[in-house]
């Protein structure tokens, strides 16, 4: 563990704080795509098969319960919680999951690291994890109001992808033979995609105006 | 086995 992926992982986890409790707190999701949080949760239940056949550490094991808990328990509020669901918008809310879930499950049969379902499970929740973002970030351009909490939300999950990169480059360079490109290929698309969001989070601290999004 | 010891990572 290195102090670049101990930052990531805390704000990953920050990231999903802020988000259940805008939707627990204030009981609304304006602004949250439902779609980028399905996509997240068939993420960690993809990547996550292996919780209960591999035991790496108990930080590696509770923080994957949280994150799958999590990600189900937010999909949960947006779907059926009767208040929540109200403040969902659904008619902005139209990317097509499978658009974006088929290239990188038949990207994932082609190029991974070892052909085993585990394997392509896992390889295929990078993919997914680097493009889950997008209808999130379509939904903004769409809604225009972006609130301050889903602006922070997007914020720290782009930020712990991108503290991601620096863990890898560390391990890289400090531990023989660390070689892993399918992470480093999709986290380097998944921070780029975040790119624009950035540039836009940053004007808008900088000159200390509503975070706008162009059209 | 080698593999899962690279799947430290969450």
């Amino acid at each position: 563990m290195n102090i670049f992926r101990l930052t990531a992982d805390m704000t990953h986890l920050m990231s999903v704080i802020v988000l259940l409790l805008k939707i627990h707190t204030i009981k609304s999701c304006a602004g949250i795509s439902l779609k980028t949080q399905e996509l997240y949760a068939i993420v960690f239940t993809c990547r996550y098969l292996d919780i209960f056949t591999d035991f790496i550490s108990f930080y590696n094991t509770i923080m994957k319960v949280i994150f799958l808990w999590t990600s189900f328990s937010i999909v949960w509020y947006m779907r059926y919680h009767k208040i929540v669901r109200r403040s969902y918008d659904k008619d902005q809310d139209t990317f097509r999951h499978v658009f974006l879930m088929l290239p990188c499950l038949v990207l994932a049969l082609l190029i991974n690291e070892r052909f085993t379902f585990k394997e392509v499970m896992w390889t295929f929740s990078f993919y997914l994890e680097a493009v889950a973002i997008l209808p999130q970030l379509v939904l903004l351009q769409r809604t225009r109001n972006i609130d301050n909490l889903t602006g922070q939300y997007i914020f720290l999950l782009g930020a712990y992808r991108a503290l991601y990169i620096l863990n890898w480059i560390y391990r890289y360079v400090t531990e023989p033979n660390y070689v892993h490109w399918i992470p480093w290929m999709s986290g380097l698309v998944q921070t780029l995609l975040y790119g624009d969001f950035f540039y836009y989070y940053f004007l808008s601290w900088k000159n200390n105006v509503k975070l706008q999004l162009p059209a | 086995n080698p593999t899962y010891k690279s799947k430290d990572e969450l």
